[in-house]
């Protein structure tokens, strides 16, 4: 359905963004490194199932996809983010990880090793954000495209909502793990979608409170 | 309702 197609899309569009900007910029200055290792974290544990089940070819295409610039992606934060004196990305991420892993252990579609992971992979993603918006807030200001790139990542999870609305009643099918993990992870955006809109649409620079 | 994850999902 169109909601799905377009999250994916804005999902490429801003990992597009991000790998664009730091290999013209030739810097990590503004990214934050943990929230892109906590992205490969999820995307390697909810996609191993690449390993053993098959869905389509745009699905398998895209979860490599996925996967694959996740990695590169810290490849070059790591190269670039030595450079920079001033490098505010200290969230401390184990606050993340194991929380989500706990929950992971609590509510799952199964106590299987498979659906602990894919349960532990969605709730680490409502949360992975975290870091690049605590550095935003602590920069004070930051350059129009990786608020761009941030936006276009909160999106993706903000358009499989009303996704989740039509398979609803489309297809019968709801899934409550990913549809309350979807929602946390958009209200975790809530306030940057709110501060997005008022500066970026309206066309005025751009700073956190 | 079927509850099944959306494991077709991304």
């Amino acid at each position: 359905n169109i909601f799905r197609i377009a999250g994916d899309l804005s999902h490429l569009v801003s990992i597009f963004i991000l790998i664009n900007t730091i290999n013209v910029k030739k810097s990590a200055q503004g990214i934050s490194l943990k929230t892109n290792i906590l992205y490969a974290v999820v995307f390697v544990t909810r996609y191993v199932d690449l390993l053993y089940s098959y869905t389509s070819l745009y699905n398998t295409l895209m979860k490599i996809f996925f996967i694959s610039s996740s990695i590169y992606t810290i490849v070059m934060l790591k190269k670039y983010s030595k450079n920079i004196q001033q490098y505010n990305d200290d969230f401390k991420i184990e606050y993340l990880i194991a929380p989500s892993f706990v929950l992971g252990l609590i509510f799952n579609h199964g106590f299987k090793f498979s659906e602990i992971l894919w349960s532990f992979s969605l709730w680490l993603e409502s949360v992975s954000i975290l870091p690049q918006l605590f550095m935003l807030q602590k920069s004070g200001e930051s350059q129009l495209l990786t608020t761009h790139y941030i936006f276009a990542l909160g999106l993706y999870r903000a358009l499989y909502i009303p996704n989740w609305i039509y398979r609803y009643f489309a297809e019968g099918r709801f899934d409550k793990l990913a549809i309350t993990t979807g929602i946390i992870q958009t209200l975790v955006y809530s306030d940057f979608f709110y501060v997005y809109y008022q500066k970026v649409i309206k066309n005025i620079g751009f700073s956190l409170p | 309702k079927n509850s099944q994850p959306l494991k077709d999902e991304l």
